[in-house]
């Protein structure tokens, strides 16, 4: 999808963040793949519920992919903090 | 680096989706 101009802050902030993370686990690629399944999953899942329009809750809230990030940083808490600034409702 | 991969780049999106959507949800 296009990325719109007028978002710019967060934007950058979360460029910065993955690049933060891919170079953290640069010598553990799973790690940074499973960060990326774990966002995928919830993107997948908002999307299903927009479009049912109310009537489908999504199988992942966002306390669970707080506590699967968690689990996966589980000894980067500054990794983990700042993903909680992303998170709506953390 | 900005060597990023569509992955990373979609990584990307959905990090500043939420986000944009938390500053939505608090303003």
């Amino acid at each position: 999808p296009p990325l719109q101009n007028n978002q710019p802050v967060e934007f950058n902030h979360a460029i910065s963040y993955v690049n933060k993370i891919k170079n953290r686990f640069q010598g553990q690629p799973n790690i940074y793949k499973s960060f990326l399944e774990i966002l995928h999953k919830y993107q997948k899942e908002q999307r299903n519920a927009k479009e049912a329009g109310g009537s489908y809750t999504p199988a992942l809230t966002e306390q669970e992919v707080y506590a699967e990030v968690a689990q996966l940083f589980k000894n980067q808490e500054d990794l983990l903090s700042e993903f909680g600034q992303f998170l709506p409702d953390a | 680096s900005y060597d990023f991969t569509p992955l990373d780049s979609s990584a990307v999106y959905v990090l500043s989706s939420m986000a944009r959507q938390r500053r939505a949800s608090q303003s």
